[in-house]
């Protein structure tokens, strides 16, 4: 499970992922 | 008779409005910036409780379009622009915080900010513990798929890199000097759309007083 580019992400670039920390969410219309 | 309209209206200022000229002086934003921020936060701020603050719910219901459960990383960003600690964001609040996310900001202040994010139990220190438990909130909250084994690795290895002094928690130092050889990973703390909101949401823009 998960490809290898995922394994080859430090933890905090694999955090950063995750879309609740995307704010861009907040300017849609 | 009469009725009260529940629309943020353009006089009626939101409670803990500051001034732009103020706010533009203290962030990455202009005036005229600052003024289409101040549309967009009416907006959010009268998404739900309608009293000009936003509250954690208006914040997830802007950022996922749905009402969804809780959020740890949401709940976590909430309560860092919440820097009163009163349970809302204010006008100032917002504006400040989101300046950490232009583009031109400093990456100091950024990876501070992501310092202050990661650090859950705000000891000063992300330990070891927190990293695991952010990458498994990151795993609950996406599609991927990664064993107990792969999240040890991943997080041991960036431990590697990150903890030169080997005490098993990164501190604000050892992370300056690991953002600064692994910029990748500040990159969600800078956001292209606040490099010129007002040509990129023109309809946040109301006829500003001033000129920038």
């Amino acid at each position: 499970p998960g490809d290898k580019s995922t394994h080859q992400m430090n933890a905090f670039q694999l955090i950063g992922m995750a879309s609740s920390l995307d704010l861009s969410g907040l300017f849609e219309e | 008779m009469g009725c009260v309209s529940s629309s943020p209206g353009r006089s009626r200022r939101a409670p803990g409005y500051e001034d732009p000229a103020v706010l533009a002086s203290q962030t990455s934003f202009t005036v005229n910036e600052v003024e289409a921020l101040y549309e967009l936060y009416k907006k959010l701020s009268y998404s739900i409780f309608k009293d000009g603050l936003i509250h954690k719910e208006e914040f997830q219901l802007a950022l996922f379009r749905t009402s969804k459960g809780p959020s740890l990383f949401a709940d976590r960003v909430f309560d860092l622009f919440d820097l009163k600690r009163n349970g809302v964001i204010e006008f100032g609040e917002f504006v400040r915080s989101l300046s950490i996310f232009h583009p031109k900001a400093p990456e100091s202040d950024k990876a501070a900010f992501a310092f202050k994010l990661y650090d859950l139990r705000g000891t000063g220190y992300i330990e070891k513990e927190e990293l695991r438990e952010l990458v498994v909130a990151l795993l609950d909250e996406s599609d991927l798929c990664l064993s107990d084994s792969a999240v040890e690795e991943i997080v041991d290895n960036t431990f590697s890199q990150a903890d030169s002094n080997g005490d098993d928690r990164i501190d604000p130092k050892e992370w300056e000097e690991f953002v600064k050889k692994n910029p990748a990973s500040l990159r969600n703390m800078s956001l292209p759309y606040l490099q010129d909101i007002t040509t990129a949401f023109p309809s946040f823009v109301m006829h500003s007083e001033v000129d920038d």
